[in-house]
């Protein structure tokens, strides 16, 4: 683009794979060393035959934990603060579960079928109380895709904030101030794939994800209403106040 | 605002 300039291409790249270090929750390594613990059958069960709203509190709670980091990440994306309140809420609101989908694939283990939650690394069987084991094969499949396109840490933060940074979402103020920041991650994006000499489809397999991750999040969000319908106390009292302040 | 006020509170801390 005539308008940015390489250097600036390259500081806001490194601004933002700081940011998504910083605040990603869990390091690679600390991970990496966790690997080999997976949940034992007994254990498996225990999770399985947990009351179905006590399983949701517990995901909703983890749930909540990981948005609280994406919150921090957003706000360390140079530019992310300068948008009008109303417009970091919304951001926030459409995009925190999306970018906590994409971090997921961090703590996966594509070989096993896992995801590292709750102190070990568990199958999707563990999940079974929640009553949406279709939701859950989705995530797990999107994990494992995300996976098979090995990014890197960069990679990953810069997409990240494209996915934060939609200027596409509904009721944002200054659209077009969202649109110049993502098209700048974008820019940077597409700089450090081509730094780290990556093949040429990636970006549009990249672009692909995003309509997944909506998918994913809708049907979240479905789920959500479908258990509220049944226990309505539940979620008002036990449900973490900002999980309902984002989904509610 | 008052509908989103913990997102509001998170955005208002300072980085750490």
């Amino acid at each position: 683009s005539p308008t940015v300039s390489m250097a600036e291409l390259d500081h806001q790249a490194q601004i933002i794979s700081k940011s998504h270090l910083e605040t990603c929750q869990y390091l690679r390594e600390e991970l990496q060393q966790m690997s080999w613990q997976n949940f034992l059958q007994d254990e498996v069960e225990s999770y399985q035959s947990k009351p179905r709203e006590v399983m949701w509190q517990l995901c909703a709670v983890k749930i909540t934990e990981a948005i609280q980091y994406v919150v921090e990440f957003a706000k360390r994306i140079d530019g992310f603060m300068d948008l009008c309140q109303n417009d970091q809420i919304v951001l926030l609101k459409a995009g925190s579960l999306e970018v906590v989908f994409v971090r997921m694939c961090r703590m996966f283990d594509s070989q096993n079928n896992t995801v590292y939650f709750d102190g070990k690394f568990a199958g999707p069987d563990v999940f079974k109380a929640l009553g949406c084991d279709d939701l859950i094969t989705s995530v797990f499949d999107f994990a494992k895709s995300m996976c098979s396109l090995h990014l890197s840490e960069d990679e990953l933060a810069l997409f990240s904030a494209f996915v934060l940074l939609s200027a596409d979402r509904s009721w944002l103020q200054e659209k077009l101030q969202v649109e110049k920041l993502q098209q700048k991650t974008q820019l940077a994006l597409q700089h450090v794939l081509q730094k780290n000499q990556r093949e040429d489809g990636l970006l549009n397999k990249l672009r692909c994800k995003v309509s997944a991750l909506r998918s994913l999040c809708s049907r979240h969000t479905e789920k959500l209403s479908a258990f509220r319908a049944v226990y309505p106390d539940i979620v008002g009292t036990h449900f973490p106040p900002l999980y309902k302040e984002l989904f509610g | 605002k008052e509908k989103h006020k913990i997102l509001h509170q998170l955005l208002q801390n300072s980085t750490s």
